[in-house]
């Protein structure tokens, strides 16, 4: 596989590709749709079209393998390497193998989702390199991500468009906007939520999240997928209760709760003796100086008792009763090292108990 | 969150392999008299640069980490 990508592509755009054999974990049907779906990510949205034959050498051969294969690049048993295939050319080019060590699946999040793996490979029988970006198909990791709803991201139909022009068909409907990946150096960033976690400070964006640690100059971005495949993307608040080593995820009126890399419970937001009226927070903060969840809805807050199990007596109240000057909407809250940070759009203002010691942005927490 | 790897390798032998394999990292049979740094620790950076790690050069957990998550077996480099 060359990465001189401003030479590898295909001449033509009418290709053909075969399915040599299967893999046990999945049936027949399952494998072809699988495939199928994962050259269409691609065809969508350029004029490549892709046929399918049953014999003879199509140019993007598929095959399930096992450990040395025959093409001087052994694959290495469960895990590690699920997958390569060659850039495009004559002969091996274009082909894609799959280590058939590894358990694939249809519509799961458990073992590797083949749709997935596919596509990514696809892209590079296309003439993609991977991508630095983490929330792109092609980043080498893999990442599972809901299946049902999968978007090409933004990253990839640049490239790919770059490579081979747009789809010049007028789709039946309208393609979906493609994602991008949010940008910390974006002035303009509003976070969705911001938590603790077991000392790491994680700050949540659409599908993403970035993970900044105490002793780490830099901050690292994934998806929320690839850490808790259940949790969606669009978070409305997050909060860590150290006390009990969980973090609480809020959408909506779901709360699920997280200890560490598991979901260990699901409940509503009516749990937290919410009024009926409250269909969604905005922000949440855990203050470790009172024990009390901080709930934020527009420009007033909840005080609920965790010890108690119960919501504080006259509540809710205005926001800048307890922080003057937030006099705006609370769109994200966390403490750190005594400090209490409550993010408005793109300003964070820092309080030590009651009192405004500093407007800050994104900036001062995401390394840009 | 790193995934456990079924085998028996030594993390620096392991380390070697994967650099080995996708960073196209040559066998070091020849005396490194006058070689100011490693081919190793260059391809590490190379790697820690492309996940957007902290570039150290050497062999740190979460490079090791990073590098026994599931990925794709094609280079991230050209060859």
């Amino acid at each position: 596989y060359r990465a001189d990508s401003s030479s590898n592509k295909w001449p033509t755009n009418k290709l053909t590709y075969r399915i040599e054999n299967y893999t046990p974990d999945m049936s027949v049907a399952e494998v072809d749709d699988s495939i199928q779906r994962a050259l269409q990510v691609w065809a969508r949205v350029t004029p490549l079209k892709f046929t399918r034959i049953y014999s003879g050498i199509a140019d993007i051969m598929i095959s399930f393998a096992v450990g040395d294969h025959g093409d001087g690049s052994p694959f290495d048993g469960p895990n590690g390497f699920l997958a390569h295939a060659f850039g495009p050319a004559d002969g091996l080019g274009g082909d894609t193998h799959f280590d058939d060590d590894e358990t694939f699946t249809f519509k799961s999040s458990n073992g590797y989702n083949l749709f997935l793996v596919a596509a990514h490979e696809f892209g590079h029988a296309l003439g993609l390199d991977h991508s630095t970006d983490p929330g792109a198909l092609m980043n080498a990791r893999y990442t599972y991500r809901d299946v049902d709803s999968f978007v090409l991201p933004r990253d990839d139909v640049r490239k790919i468009q770059a490579l081979y022009g747009s789809n010049p068909e007028i789709p039946d409907k309208p393609e979906p906007t493609p994602p991008p990946t949010p940008n910390a150096c974006d002035p303009r960033l509003v976070l969705d939520a911001v938590t603790g976690l077991r000392g790491e400070t994680y700050f949540f964006k659409n599908k993403f999240f970035w993970r900044s640690h105490p002793q780490m100059p830099q901050t690292e971005q994934f998806l929320i997928k690839s850490f808790w495949p259940e949790l969606p993307g669009d978070i409305d608040a997050a909060l860590e209760d150290p006390s009990a080593d969980l973090v609480y995820i809020f959408k909506g009126q779901k709360v699920w709760a997280l200890n560490g890399y598991d979901v260990v419970n699901r409940k509503s937001l009516s749990s937290f003796r919410l009024p009926a009226t409250v269909k969604k927070i905005n922000a949440a903060v855990y203050d470790e100086s009172t024990g009390k969840m901080l709930f934020f809805v527009g420009k007033s807050y909840y005080s609920f008792d965790t010890n108690n199990k119960k919501m504080d007596k006259g509540y809710p109240k205005q926001v800048e009763e307890r922080f003057p000057g937030m006099t705006g909407k609370v769109t994200a809250a966390f403490q750190n090292n005594g400090f209490t940070y409550l993010f408005s759009g793109p300003r964070v203002f820092e309080f030590n108990e009651s009192t405004l010691m500093r407007v800050l942005g994104n900036k001062h927490f995401l390394q840009c | 969150r790193s995934v456990p790897l079924s085998t028996d390798m030594s993390d620096e032998e392991f380390a070697k392999n994967y650099l080995k394999e996708l960073y196209a990292m040559q066998e070091d049979n020849t005396p490194s008299f006058g070689r100011k740094v490693s081919e190793m620790s260059l391809k590490l950076s190379e790697m820690q640069e492309f996940f957007g790690l902290k570039v150290t050069g050497t062999l740190d957990a979460e490079t090791l980490e990073m590098m026994k998550q599931p990925r794709c077996g094609v280079p991230d480099v050209a060859a």
